[in-house]
């Protein structure tokens, strides 16, 4: 599972 | 953040400057898509939904800000401006959007990491980026003389997603739990995409003559 906190990409 | 990174989202926005020197200084918009930029548009509102929620780091809502500020300027450009709307090629920009947003909607309901609105509309955006090119690819095979700047700016935009991958894989090798299957998938076919268009942009740029696609 992803983690969804960790969206720091464009 | 890493080279790779840095690098993929760097050329990303010399890509947008490149299209924004073109419609400031040449005043033109030949051979641009209208519908793929209008894509665009829509693939960075979704994606950065987030942007006045969630703070990650002051260079990350530059950016976010930057990329959603050009690409609804680009359309703007394009759509309105008294000069550079008369040199859009209406009549061959024919693609029509809702066969690219559809089916990634579609898919962004059924494959997403979690079923909220902000998760769906950020997996749509992905999915979306992945087919907004084909517009402008489309055009770029009808259009016979490709100028430089249209090419560099094809070109560029590819490479940022070629980079990302690299991003990726350099994230995964390093990071403890870095998994993110949706932007990987979706960037390689993105990738994938442009394959053809490189080939020719090598060929041309190697042998020193203009780039034309085969017809």
């Amino acid at each position: 599972v992803a983690n969804i906190s960790s969206k720091d990409e464009l | 953040m890493n080279i790779f990174r840095l690098t993929a989202d760097m050329t990303h926005l010399m890509s947008v400057i490149v299209l924004l020197l073109k419609i400031h200084t040449i005043k033109s918009c030949a051979g641009i898509s209208l519908k793929t930029q209008e894509l665009y548009a829509i693939v960075f509102t979704c994606r950065y939904l987030d942007i006045f929620t969630d703070f990650i780091s002051f260079y990350n809502t530059i950016m976010k800000v930057i990329f959603l500020w050009t690409s609804f300027s680009i359309v703007w450009y394009m759509r309105y401006h008294k000069i550079v709307r008369r040199s859009y090629d209406k009549d061959q920009d024919t693609f029509r959007h809702v066969f690219l947003m559809l089916p990634c909607l579609v898919l962004a309901l059924l494959i997403n990491e979690r079923f909220t609105f902000k998760e769906v509309m950020w997996t749509f955006s992905f999915y979306l980026e992945a087919v907004a090119i084909l517009p402008q690819l489309v055009l770029l095979q009808r259009t016979r003389n490709i100028d430089n700047l249209t090419g560099q700016y094809i070109f560029l935009l590819g490479a940022y997603r070629a980079l990302y991958i690299l991003n990726w894989i350099y994230r995964y090798v390093t990071e403890p739990n870095y998994v993110h299957w949706i932007p990987w998938m979706s960037g390689l076919v993105q990738t994938l995409l442009y394959g053809d268009f490189f080939y020719y942009y090598f060929l041309s740029w190697k042998n020193n003559v203009k780039l034309q696609l085969p017809a």
